[in-house]
């Protein structure tokens, strides 16, 4: 029985680049999963972006340092597809009869393809969504997950005039995304506009019955000598029968100093 | 002594809202601002207990008590803030992102945050153009009092201005706008540190946008209409 709650997934993490992958989501996931970082594949940082990983495996140099980032070729040259990449990991999870599985993206820019033991899902545009896919039919039984991610960059990546300025050609407006990416008075042009798996991946282990997205509101009165916590929350049954839930709410304050709880 | 249980029947499938009758304090720890008194946090856990399964989910968040208001000032045209009733001098950093590779590691953030708390600052303004920050970046500005001006993805540069004049009518699809800010606002509205949602900068977004984010982020009129004296029956009793 798996523990309830939350795993991230933050290692083990490997990257290649889509033109230079000759398989499909499903093979990776299934019959043809990259064995390690071996050409065309190399060791990803995630959460982060398709360029923290290529400057961590020194296949750019660092655009942090001199005028390196003129170097680095930008996407308005290379055309999107070079910086589409994709993100391969495994993971263990053993679910006992009636949990479920979440696997969960905080944030993914611009758009991907998600593969799950062959099995696929497109998760929609926006840099700043949260994705949360019920996976738990099609986990592998004896444990081992083999999930890979096809991430695609911004629609509108635009270019950047010689002059430069801010926003480049502003054409990264079109989307819903990070605008600096295409360049400002205080920073350079990013070359993959910040195309990545950006923040934290993770599965997430419940019962029949989730909790989600609590919202937690005060009021105040009588000077704030009068204060109530109002508590909502969604839960969702995942289950085909009916749940009977004991709902507990607890507030407690962090201890200070030698006081202790008896 | 602030536990509270509650029977909830949750029918085959389905997706509810529960809403907890209201938790009564006296005289509670506030949360204040860097310089202007403690930071006080309290662990609030919500559990969930299925009959005949037993734990199904739990959930817990670090909240603190503070009422933040702010208004533009008629004489100045200055937005003036108060928080737990009292006036503050805002004292704001500018913040872009912290890495523009995005590694955005906790200790990044806590390092990041405590310094604009060491510098004496109270508010750290996160642009428009670049990231709704992460709960991480939240987190340290609860604990080390900076109140978050967070703006939404609309920049004066970018969207209707400049000759010619560039995306007039903001992103192309104003739905998908919508959907982030929504998330995006329930990813992070239950920390202190959250004073200000702003449309953009130095920009008013599409009118389409700019009401809608204005509707969905108004007082809901629940806490509006609640009289500052209303006795509550938990008071009675």
């Amino acid at each position: 029985m798996a523990e309830i709650g939350k795993m991230v997934l933050d290692s083990g993490w490997l990257a290649a680049r889509s033109t230079e992958v000759k398989l499909t989501g499903t093979q990776l996931t299934t019959t043809h999963p990259p064995t390690g970082p071996t050409s065309p594949w190399m060791e990803a940082v995630v959460p982060g972006t398709v360029l923290a990983t290529l400057v961590t495996n020194k296949t750019v140099g660092d655009p942090f340092y001199g005028l390196v980032n003129e170097t680095i070729v930008d996407i308005a040259d290379s055309g999107r597809e070079y910086y589409t990449f994709w993100f391969f990991t495994k993971f263990q999870c053993k679910l006992s009869g009636t949990q479920h599985l979440d696997l969960n993206f905080r944030a993914i820019n611009y758009s991907a393809e998600v593969y799950l033991n062959g099995h696929k899902k497109d998760l929609p545009k926006g840099m700043f969504q949260r994705h949360s896919l019920e996976v738990t039919d099609i986990l592998n039984p004896e444990g081992t997950n083999l999930l890979a991610v096809l991430v695609y960059p911004p629609d509108h990546p635009g270019s950047i005039p010689p002059e430069g300025g801010q926003g480049g050609d502003h054409e990264i407006g079109k989307d819903v995304a990070t605008q600096y990416v295409e360049g400002w008075d205080w920073i350079a042009p990013v070359r993959d506009r910040n195309t990545g798996i950006w923040d934290e991946v993770s599965i997430y282990v419940s019962g029949p019955v989730k909790i989600i997205d609590p919202h937690l509101v005060s009021s105040f009165f009588d000077h704030n000598t009068r204060v109530y916590l109002h508590a909502t929350t969604e839960l969702e049954n995942k289950s085909a029968w009916v749940a009977e839930c004991s709902l507990n709410i607890q507030v407690t304050t962090e201890l200070e100093g030698s006081i202790c709880l008896v | 002594e602030h536990l509270q249980t509650q029977h909830v029947s949750v029918p085959p499938g389905a997706r509810i809202q529960y809403t907890f009758p209201q938790l009564f304090f006296y005289k509670p720890n506030l949360w204040w601002p860097n310089g202007m008194g403690k930071q006080s946090l309290y662990n609030v856990s919500i559990t969930i207990d299925v009959k005949g399964y037993g734990k199904s989910d739990s959930w817990g968040q670090l909240f603190g008590f503070r009422k933040i208001e702010s208004h533009i000032d008629s004489a100045t045209g200055g937005r003036l803030f108060k928080v737990n009733g009292q006036p503050i001098f805002i004292r704001g950093g500018n913040w872009i992102l912290s890495d523009c590779l995005l590694r955005l590691s906790e200790e990044r953030y806590k390092t990041d945050v405590k310094f604009h708390a060491d510098m004496n600052l109270n508010m750290i303004r996160c642009w428009g153009g670049g990231l709704a920050e992460r709960p991480e970046f939240y987190h340290y500005c609860d604990v080390y009092g900076l109140l978050v001006w967070q703006e939404f993805w609309i920049t004066g540069d970018v969207d209707g201005r400049g000759i010619p004049v560039s995306n007039p009518n903001g992103p192309l699809d104003h739905d998908l706008f919508m959907l982030c800010a929504r998330d995006t606002v329930k990813l992070l509205r239950n920390h202190p540190s959250l004073a200000l949602w702003v449309g953009g900068n130095e920009q008013v977004p599409p009118p389409d946008l700019n009401t809608a984010l204005k509707n969905d982020l108004k007082l809901h009129p629940f806490f509006e209409n609640q009289s500052e004296n209303a006795m509550s029956v938990e008071d009675m009793s």
